[in-house]
């Protein structure tokens, strides 16, 4: 047996002992850069299967892996998918394996090695993996599944989060209902924060008799950061840029909204129980301003009005009425469904009927691919690329694993929304809410992320459709070093008939002393986050290259960038060997879903980032006359310091 | 807050002061016929000095009743309301909003100028103070430059000298403070004693602010301005002033 320090009973002879496990991540600037360790030891006379297994965000980027095993280090470096399974199969490692599996919990997937080790014998394995922080809902969330398994000897977290802009709040929510009150440490300053998790192994007890561990969750920590500019953050280091944009203080702007719903015979059951219970919050939620309809399709397509209807209470409660009646049998018809939500948008529009202001969306859920009229997905695709008024944004849920989730991303990637999945399960309503409340709130119209005089190179996406309130439109690129000392960045965008002209600027080493002062900041976020951002983008945009040439020239930037940064994606895999080169693993991407979820709300454009419109230049006001100097029609409120006639 | 009125006939600046009480709202322009609207409101120093309380220029209120548009800057932010929509900008920002005749352009803590029809212009300054100063509070300035397109009949503090009084300035002489001499300054009827003194114009120095030379009336202008000045409080920041 091993004995803590408090002399416990850790583990009984003939179990693995995890002697540490220790996570660290490092948020900087949005950008998060996690480390999970674990040592165990086999205490037991038989050779034991040690595991690790650790649930990552299903947008993560795996960097690094390593694992020790009794003194044999094991590194992993990233190859082009054919040329890892080449390695891997040339000196399989025996009793070893390693793999990313899709995860079970939302949005989550699974990277798992197990190795089989040697009585006494100890192994070590270390994973890295990288993320982007998405504001949802006027905040960032950062979760770390923890799921040691067992008991621990040592069991550390530390999260570091570290934002120039400053925090406006920051908060661990208990997720561990009460088990660890108390337990994590904050320690907040003005751009700093330090949460530590470090409970004893008593307090890992489930109970304090029990051998099994409490630690079986996720730690979550939820900030915002301040805004002072409503052009927002512009943040340059080491060569790169980023640009933060979430400005709020303004009313929304009305929205036309059509909700088309699946209710087709596999949505029967829990699906549409929970999809109807989100649906009535949301149509509570919508605001007198709005408008909106229903489709439902299975093999019919139905509508619960024509055209739209303004939200008032009286239509909300009526279209309540009528979702709560749907029974879903039968096909899927999502052509014809899509088609005609589009024709109601299209005719409001052309018939005036929209608020010039206003902003359109479609919602569509669905838990299946088509079964009814138009099957072909690439069809269906082009029917509503071709009918679809470039005014509307498409959103697309999928609810389970039977949706064909690259057909919806490219769907909604192809008319200027993003899809989602959706888990169906008893939270399906909260996730339906979670994300209609995501897109609820559009602030802004045409929003352009302009840099003028050339300064910078290979910016990511620099123009959106919409802008939600709650959320963060991130753009990010290279500067041009030998060209300023500062960055100007002009963002132009309507809101509700106003034209918006935001300018803002930044000096090349404003963050040089910030980041320099804590040994904890990456250095490098802005070159992760520009990669991290281009990467995502090229993965939309590679499934909907138009040609094959256009495709295969996007693969292979991804490719270089993937191998370049090190990372897991899609198009890469990890090979995992030991010194000699004998022994090797092979750790890969989860055929087709890793395009799933990377938690961006946005999918924009490129347009040449030194266009600033026109428009964008007002002429500057006439110079006001100045006839006699400094005296035409003023009023002004001197200094008192200066001598001049007072009051009498 | 302390008044500077430019005669472009006479080629003469006039300046006169008001102190009322903090929150009092004073018209400054009012352009029933063009429905162009410019009040202020008033904030308080800290605290008295020589038992007396200054008094600033804290918020300032514009309304363009054409374009059904209100914008209100105060000390910490600009907001702008077009019918019921509403956005703000903080005097952090650099940016400028359009809004079909309405420009608004903020320049960061520094003017914001708002343009109608590229011939009107207002433009407002910052005056930000040590947070800490024990008596000073961040105050604004406004500023208006001549231009024939307000509509005869305006009014308001400063708007009623959209159309220019006759003055006649004579027998100057040395005044009892040697430094500042006096003279009799003729207008609208009246005689008044009037003394020479500085006012400051910054919006080409923000700091320092430049000299303007120009003739005080006392009694807070009174017999320059029509009536008194406790004849242009109005109840709301977008109150128009009735006159007479």
């Amino acid at each position: 047996s091993v004995s803590g320090e408090s002399g416990e009973i850790v583990e009984d002879v003939d179990q693995v002992t995890l002697y540490s496990y220790k996570v660290q991540s490092t948020i900087t600037s949005r950008m998060a850069s996690t480390v999970i360790q674990a040592r165990v030891v086999n205490n037991s006379p038989q050779p034991q299967s040690a595991v690790f297994d650790v649930q990552i965000p299903k947008g993560a980027f795996i960097s690094n892996f390593s694992m020790t095993v009794d003194g044999t280090t094991f590194t992993s470096s990233i190859k082009e998918k054919t040329v890892g399974r080449a390695l891997y199969s040339q000196a399989r490692a025996k009793g070893k394996t390693a793999g990313l599996v899709r995860g079970r919990a939302l949005d989550m997937e699974n990277f798992k090695t197990e190795v089989n080790i040697l009585p006494g014998a100890k192994v070590q394995f270390e994973l890295h993996y990288q993320e982007v922080k998405w504001r949802k809902l006027g905040s960032y969330e950062h979760r770390l599944h923890l799921q040691p398994g067992r008991l621990a000897k040592h069991l550390e977290v530390d999260v570091w989060i570290i934002e120039p802009q400053g925090m406006r709040f920051l908060h661990v929510p208990d997720t561990f209902d009460g088990h660890f009150d108390g337990v994590p440490v904050i320690s907040k300053g003005h751009q700093k924060a330090h949460i530590s998790f470090k409970p004893t192994v008593a307090q890992q007890r489930k109970c304090s008799s029990c051998s099994e561990t409490a630690v079986d969750g996720e730690l979550v920590v939820m900030y915002d950061v301040n805004r002072e500019e409503k052009a927002g953050e512009l943040e340059v280091f080491n060569g790169y840029f980023v640009h933060y944009f979430a400005p709020d203080n303004m009313d929304p702007i009305p929205k036309n909204i059509l909700f088309v719903i699946d209710v087709s015979g596999s949505m029967w059951g829990i699906k549409m129980k929970q999809t109807v219970e989100a649906m009535k919050t949301i149509l509570d939620d919508l605001r007198a301003e709005d408008q909106f309809s229903v489709v439902d399709f299975n093999h019919n397509v139905r509508a619960w009005r024509n055209d739209l209807v303004s939200a008032t209470k009286t239509q909300t409660v009526d279209a309540k009425k009528y979702i709560e009646k749907i029974q879903p049998s039968g096909g899927t018809n999502i052509n014809e469904a899509l088609l005609r939500a589009i024709f109601i948008l299209n005719e409001a529009n052309n018939l005036g009927l929209l608020d010039p202001n206003s902003v359109s969306l479609i919602i569509l859920v669905s838990d299946g691919d088509p079964t009814v009229g138009e099957l072909k997905l690439s069809k269906i695709q082009k029917n509503v690329k071709q009918n679809i008024q470039d005014n509307i944004s498409l959103f697309s849920l999928g609810i389970g694993f039977d949706v064909d989730y690259d057909f919806l991303k490219r769907l909604s990637n192809d008319n200027r929304g993003i899809a989602q999945r959706i888990y169906g399960n008893q939270d399906t309503s909260s996730q339906l809410k979670k994300f209609y409340n995501q897109v609820s709130t559009p602030l802004l119209r045409n929003v352009q992320f302009n840099y003028p005089h050339m300064s910078v190179m290979d910016v990511t996406q620099n123009s959106f459709h919409n802008y939600f309130g709650g959320s963060e439109i991130m753009v990010a690129g290279k500067v041009n070093p030998d060209k300023l000392d500062q960055l100007q960045s002009i963002i132009t965008a309507t809101s509700a008939n106003t034209e918006l002209v935001l300018e803002t600027l930044a000096e090349m080493d404003d963050l040089e002393d910030f980041l320099s002062k804590d040994k904890h900041a990456d250095p490098d976020f802005t070159r992760k986050l520009w990669a991290y951002l281009t990467i995502n983008q090229l993965l939309a945009e590679r499934s909907l290259a138009p040609t094959a040439a256009a495709k295969r020239k996007i693969t292979r930037t991804i490719l270089q960038m993937s191998l370049d940064h090190h990372i897991v994606t899609p198009l890469t895999s990890m090979v995992i060997e030991n010194e000699a080169g004998d022994e090797r693993m092979l750790a890969d991407s989860p055929p087709q879903d890793h395009s799933c979820c990377s938690g961006a709300l946005y999918y924009g454009s490129k347009v040449s980032p030194s266009s600033v419109p026109s428009w964008a230049n007002p002429a500057p006001t006439a110079m006001i006359p100045m006839p006699v100097i400094g005296a035409p029609v003023v009023e002004t409120t001197p200094p008192t310091h200066v001598m001049r006639v007072e009051n009498d | 807050p302390h008044f500077i009125i430019y005669l472009p006939n006479s080629q003469k600046n006039i300046c006169f002061n008001i102190d009322s009480e903090p929150g009092k709202i004073l018209n400054l322009v009012s352009d029933l016929e063009s429905g162009i609207l410019v009040n202020g409101q008033l904030v308080g120093a800290k605290k008295p000095k020589n038992k007396k309380l200054s008094t600033y220029f804290g918020k300032l209120g514009f309304y363009f009743q054409s374009e059904d548009m209100k914008i209100e800057i105060s000390t910490e932010n600009i907001t702008l309301s077009r019918g019921s929509h509403r956005s703000s900008l903080s005097w952090s920002d650099t940016a400028h909003v359009i809004n079909q005749r309405v420009l608004v352009s903020v320049k960061k803590v520094r003017t914001v100028t708002i343009t109608l029809d590229r011939e009107m212009s207002f433009s407002v300054l910052l005056h930000r103070v040590w947070k800490k100063h024990p008596t000073n509070v961040d105050f604004l300035g406004i500023y208006i430059p001549p231009t024939n397109k307000f509509s005869p009949n305006t009014h308001g503090l400063l708007g009623q000298f959209m159309n220019e009084p006759k003055i006649h300035i004579f027998n100057e002489r040395p005044g009892k403070d040697p430094a500042k001499p006096e003279a009799i300054m003729e207008v609208k009827g009246q005689k008044l004693l009037v003394t020479r003194g500085l006012q400051k114009d910054y919006r080409t120095d923000q700091v320092s602010g430049t000299d303007v030379p120009c003739w005080f009336v006392h009694n807070s202008g009174k017999g320059f301005i029509d009536g008194q000045y406790k004849d242009y409080f109005v109840p709301q920041l977008y109150s128009f002033l009735k006159w007479p």
